[in-house]
């Protein structure tokens, strides 16, 4: 996948780091300090659907099938900038009866975008 | 992004810079509540010293192997629960409230233990019986579900796990356990004061998940 830079319009991963200690969660989440809650943004014009962070093979299935459909005058659907690779983010945190809870919440981090 | 310009996405007109970053972080907030089924931010009742939270994160292991929560969309948790100690007639009480914030779904104890420490004379064994209480379906009164009975012969940090019935306790929200030493060593042995030993539960919880899919 892409990680967005300056003014880039194609699809990319946008890094977005959540202090916790700045939105005031850190006296009740004990670890990690942050959470990186990065999010996919940028354009999918049709010839790039498929693309990035999908397999090549993936990208030829759907470049052919446009072909066909714009063959027959019908423009394939639109193609989204959505998240292709996810992993899970550790907490350790304080609940209301003062416990210690530890817990991994799966596919909350955003590690690569592609265009569906 | 200037203030005429458009969103990259959507093409609406892009949010100045300052209204952004307060969505995101909004966004982030919800997100991490609703994962951890949690309405809003917990208001801790009782600080955990950092002495205590020391000592039970040294304890506190891994997530569990080959837990997949995502196989059964099930969440694993691990909680422990610091005790609130009492003694009555030489015996002592332990009252764990393993909360029930994650009750979307319920939750499913699947194990549990205690976690004490103890100081004892050189070459003394020591039996400790624990007692397992539990809330009557009716009545306000605590009764024996089971017990424990152990042998211990060195001080330190001793674990028991505990079985079905204190799981079941905890799965409610509220276990309450009793040590009632045997013999002639005092009831000070079990060291419950001091920050850095306090006794404590240790639960693998999973909410949601599987047999809740079957019971629907």
């Amino acid at each position: 996948g892409i990680d967005c830079q300056g003014g880039s319009r194609m699809c990319c991963r946008q890094e977005f780091f959540v202090d916790f200690r700045e939105i005031g969660w850190h006296d009740w989440i004990i670890q990690p300090e942050g959470y990186a809650m990065n999010f996919c943004t940028g354009q999918c014009p049709l010839h790039v659907a498929g693309m990035p962070g999908i397999a090549a093979s993936f990208h030829t299935a759907v470049l052919n099938l446009l072909k066909a459909n714009t063959a027959t005058g019908t423009a394939g659907g639109g193609s989204c900038c959505v998240p292709t690779a996810r992993r899970p983010l550790s907490l350790l945190y304080y609940d209301r009866d003062s416990n210690i809870v530890k817990t991994d919440i799966p596919d909350m981090v955003v590690e690569a975008c592609g265009c569906s | 992004p200037r203030a005429d310009s458009q969103c990259l996405a959507c093409g609406e007109p892009a949010l100045d810079l300052k209204s952004q970053r307060k969505l995101l972080l909004d966004l982030a907030k919800r997100s991490i509540l609703d994962k951890l089924h949690l309405s809003h931010r917990p208001t801790l009742s009782r600080p955990v010293s950092r002495a205590a939270l020391r000592t039970a994160l040294q304890r506190l292991h891994g997530p569990p192997k080959g837990a997949h929560p995502e196989a059964d969309n099930g969440q694993e948790y691990e909680i422990i629960s610091f005790a609130e100690t009492g003694l009555s007639n030489n015996q002592t009480r332990l009252d764990f409230r393993v909360s029930s914030d994650r009750t979307v779904g319920g939750m499913e104890v699947q194990q549990a233990s205690l976690m004490f420490f103890v100081q004892l004379p050189p070459n003394t064994t020591w039996t400790l019986k624990v007692r397992v209480l539990v809330l009557g379906p009716r009545d306000a009164n605590l009764t024996l579900a089971t017990q424990h009975l152990l042998e211990v012969d060195a001080s330190g940090w001793h674990q028991l796990f505990l079985g079905p019935e204190a799981q079941a306790a905890c799965s409610q929200g509220h276990l309450t356990l009793e040590l009632v030493p045997e013999g002639q060593v005092a009831q000070s042995s079990v060291i419950l004061g001091g920050a850095a030993h306090r006794p404590f539960v240790v639960a693998r919880v999973r909410v949601g998940g599987k047999h809740r899919v079957r019971r629907h």
